[in-house]
Parts: C-alpha cells; structure tokens; sequence
C-alpha cells in the first residue's frame, strides 16, 4: 500500500489554513541567500538550492490520481515519487499549491488557491511532475 | 515596497513538501 502522509508533518487540518509562505508576496530565502517572492520562483531556484543545501535532494514526484477525501474541501493524491516510483499519499486542502517542472505553482483548485492566496496558480493534474524533497542521508 | 523588519523570511524548502517513501527493505 502506499505511503500516507503530509506535506508538513500533521494530517491536513483545513480549519489552520494553509501555511503563510504561500501567500503572494511571502519572501523566500534560496539556499544560497538570495530572496525571491512567492510568485517569483522557478524551477532552478528549488534545484539550485537543493544542490548547494547538501542534505536535500529534489525528487520527480508524478501525480497518479486525484480523489476527493471526506475532508471537506480536501483531496487526497497519489503521487510516484523518484526513481522507484515509490506510492506516496497526500491529503491536501484543495486549494494546496504544488511547484510543477517546468510550470510553476499548481493546486487543485487554482480559483480557490488565487482567492485565498493572491498566487496564480495553473491546474493540477493527473501526469504533473511535481517539486518534492527528500533527505539524502534517508538512501 | 517591503519593510524589511517586520516582513519575515522563510527558507525555500518550506515549499516543498517531503515526500519520503518508506523504505521497503
């Protein structure tokens, strides 16, 4: 069975919000000390930061599917995370954004994300290869 | 404009979430 779990450690609690560093406007440090805003990131600053942090390795992780949860406005996903394409399952407010390859900020519900978060958003779907971390010392 | 004492920095790899598969061996 696949791997449950959450992108920041606790079950998806919809009624905390999301955390504030989605939000437009937030300002992200990158690993080399450079600052960019939220809505300003690209695929290269996560790949470059992950490169210079030493302890932290970018993985592939392709959306398999999508399914409501009992969670109101939550969705569970399905992702193939690297190169065993390990199950990993992630209960996520709808409105959740992932950074995709090469496209940028996705949620499920990019209306929703916009209008909670001001971040502009594309559509999460089914085959998006989305930004995920691992620690290399876990190998 | 940002005023940078009351505006807070989080690091990149809050954005990114962790998805480490169970090691299966």
């Amino acid at each position: 069975p696949p791997t449950s779990t959450s992108p920041h450690g606790s079950p998806s609690s919809p009624s905390a919000g999301l955390p504030p560093f989605f939000m437009k406007g937030s300002i992200i440090q990158l690993a080399d000390g450079e600052l960019k805003r939220v809505e300003d990131l690209r695929t290269e600053d996560f790949v470059q930061s992950a490169e210079v942090s030493g302890e932290l390795k970018i993985d592939s992780s392709t959306v398999e599917s999508i399914e409501c949860s009992r969670t109101p406005n939550a969705v569970i996903i399905q992702f193939s995370v690297g190169e065993n394409k390990a199950q990993v399952c992630v209960e996520v407010l709808v409105e959740y954004p992932f950074f995709v390859f090469g496209q940028g900020w996705s949620s499920c519900c990019p209306d929703r994300t916009t209008q909670l978060l001001a971040l502009s958003c594309a559509k999460l779907s089914v085959g998006d290869v989305c930004i995920s971390l691992t620690f290399k010392s876990l190998k | 404009n940002v005023e940078p004492r009351s505006v807070p920095v989080f690091p990149w790899h809050s954005l990114v979430p962790f998805l480490a598969p169970t090691q299966s061996d």
